[in-house]
């Protein structure tokens, strides 16, 4: 009895850290796709206008973005080898970090929030190598997937259940 | 624990930090505003 | 019920130790992907992406790029609203997106 105890312990141990893994895994599985998509938006826009976007009006990754009202007083302070910054808001503000930014542009196809068309799964899974197609589209059918009891993954070339 | 500390300038590494700091930021406000009934004055910023 | 726990356990283990191959993997392919000139040179967005980005659109702006290392620091909003940045390599750049 006391050995099924330690081993009921270990199994729910083992599925937390799994649950965990598998959302990690799911925003590398975004970033990738959100990456790749910005690329290839950039490229077709380049080559239709024959031409890059002039330098001063593109923003190059990495980048953060703060976002705050129009009527917010910023007060800046900053060293001489702008090396350091110092901001005070008299008003709240918000930051993003780039791979929020582009998903907000919708460059994961909504995949974060289940919200992925037929159309753009097609496009998504293009987007990355064979063995995550299954995750990808195991993400298009929402967050719950993380939760599901039974998940399985195409590896190479063998199929694995991943969880009972 | 009066502050969050980041580390920026690689690609995408810091999402959750900045979840965690625009949900301090935010609900600040609404204890922002609560303060404001008690027209307590906010206080003084330092400067670099 | 112990064999059985025994089975479950030993699934679960090869469950994980696949999701870690996974994760290594594809962080290596995320570095090799933004670390490629080619894609280096076509990650940008417009100023343009980023005001549909927020709610409402004609918020100020302001895109900080900054080089590796750099510590942001944000104060706990009871103390103040402040924001200080650090670079150990190199300056920081603010700059903030125009409204059109």
């Amino acid at each position: 009895a006391q050995e099924c105890q330690n081993l009921e312990l270990e199994k729910q141990k083992r599925m937390e850290r799994i649950k965990q893994k598998r959302a990690q895994l799911q925003e590398l599985i975004l970033q990738q796709i959100a990456f790749k998509n910005l690329v290839q938006r950039n490229q077709r826009s380049e080559e239709q206008n024959q031409s890059p976007p002039p330098q001063n009006s593109v923003i190059q990754l990495p980048f953060i973005l703060l976002n705050t009202s129009v009527r917010t007083v910023i007060d800046c302070s900053i060293s001489s080898d702008k090396c350091e910054y110092l901001f005070n808001f008299d008003n709240t503000f918000e930051i993003h970090d780039d791979i929020e930014v582009l998903k907000r542009m919708g460059m994961s196809f909504g995949l974060e929030s289940g919200k992925c068309s037929s159309e753009n799964l097609k496009i998504a899974k293009s987007l990355v190598p064979k063995s995550l197609e299954s995750y990808v589209t195991g993400m298009s059918a929402g967050p719950s997937w993380l939760n599901q009891d039974q998940f399985t993954c195409n590896s190479e070339p063998t199929q694995t259940a991943l969880l009972t | 624990r009066t502050r969050i500390l980041v580390s920026i300038g690689e690609s995408f590494g810091a999402s959750e930090k900045f979840h965690k700091i625009n949900q301090m930021v935010s609900s600040s406000e609404r204890s922002l505003k609560r303060g404001l009934d008690m027209s307590s004055a906010p206080k003084p910023l330092k400067r670099l | 019920r112990h064999q059985a726990l025994v089975k479950e356990v030993s699934d679960l283990g090869e469950t994980e130790q696949r999701l870690d191959e996974l994760i290594t993997k594809c962080n290596l392919q995320l570095k090799l992907l933004t670390e490629d000139p080619q894609n280096k040179k076509l990650a940008y967005v417009m100023c343009q992406d980023l005001r549909n980005t927020v709610d409402p659109p004609d918020q100020l702006l302001m895109v900080v790029k900054a080089p590796p290392g750099t510590q942001m620091q944000v104060l706990d909003p009871s103390e103040g609203m402040q924001i200080s940045l650090k670079s150990p390599q190199g300056p920081i750049d603010v700059f903030l997106c125009p409204e059109d």
